[in-house]
């Protein structure tokens, strides 16, 4: 099963935060604990470790791109339909009805890049856009100075889907960085924010989240699934200040 | 200075 991890995780990791990073559960670890415990491979390294009740949440089964999925806040489909089926009659008005409730899951063939705060260069190796693409031999970095001793607020803005404010849904976020001594202006804490519109208001969702010193792919979950046109990731510290 | 910049190289959503 796959877990987030809170801030109580933290202190069974010397690295840096554990909080928000997601972890699948270790059926082994589980044997041999204590029952209210469990083993947990964090995604973002691979460690194993085993944590208390109260250090994460239980997530449900990822969701499939381009999947349709009733608003997060919504009943459930069995309830909507049960209720305006005596009312209506009609099972098309229901699907209709059911149809403006439903967002797809993100994908990522459809996000953009929109624009950044600043950008140390537009040109092949450096640029906002580059943080789609697959290739590690490119980036984006801030512009020189935009963030002071290594702590600063510097943003790249993205849209998930090509029409303007149409809004999909996602809960994981996955970043990769270059590993140490290579990337000291890596970032080391963030934060996501959301948005309909590209030019805000911005809403932040979920707490600080920390970077480890790898190159993999790494991940975090949001507290909640969220629904948005506009994703904003806010950089507020590198690997240097850290 | 060298240190005043923040930046990554790849973000996904899912």
């Amino acid at each position: 099963a796959l877990v987030r991890l809170r801030g109580a995780a933290s202190a069974h990791n010397a690295q840096g935060r554990l909080e928000g990073h997601t972890a699948e559960t270790v059926a082994g670890a589980l044997d041999r604990t204590p029952s209210e415990r469990v083993g947990v491979r964090v995604v973002s390294t691979d460690a194993t470790m085993v944590v208390e009740p109260h250090a994460f949440d239980m997530l449900g089964a990822r969701v499939p791109p381009g999947e349709m999925r009733l608003l997060h806040r919504c009943a459930s489909e069995r309830f909507v339909r049960r209720v305006f089926l005596p009312l209506v009659h009609h099972v098309e008005l229901i699907d209709h009805i059911l149809s403006f409730l439903k967002l797809p899951q993100v994908t990522m063939s459809e996000v953009t890049a929109v624009k950044a705060s600043s950008s140390a260069a537009n040109d092949r190796q450096c640029s906002a856009a580059n943080t789609l693409s697959a290739d590690d031999g490119t980036w984006w970095l801030s512009a020189p100075d935009s963030c002071p001793n290594g702590v600063g607020a510097e943003w790249v803005l993205y849209r998930l889907r090509p029409a303007v404010g149409a809004r999909a849904r996602f809960q994981y976020v996955q970043m990769k960085i270059p590993k140490l001594p290579y990337g000291p202006l890596s970032v080391r804490v963030f934060h996501v924010e959301v948005a309909d519109d590209e030019s805000g208001p911005f809403v932040r969702v979920g707490p600080d989240l920390t970077t480890f010193n790898t190159d993999r792919m790494q991940e975090w979950a949001l507290p909640t699934p969220v629904e948005c046109a506009c994703v904003r990731l806010v950089l507020t510290k590198n690997a240097a200040a850290c | 200075s060298e240190a005043s910049c923040i930046g990554f190289l790849r973000v996904g959503f899912a």
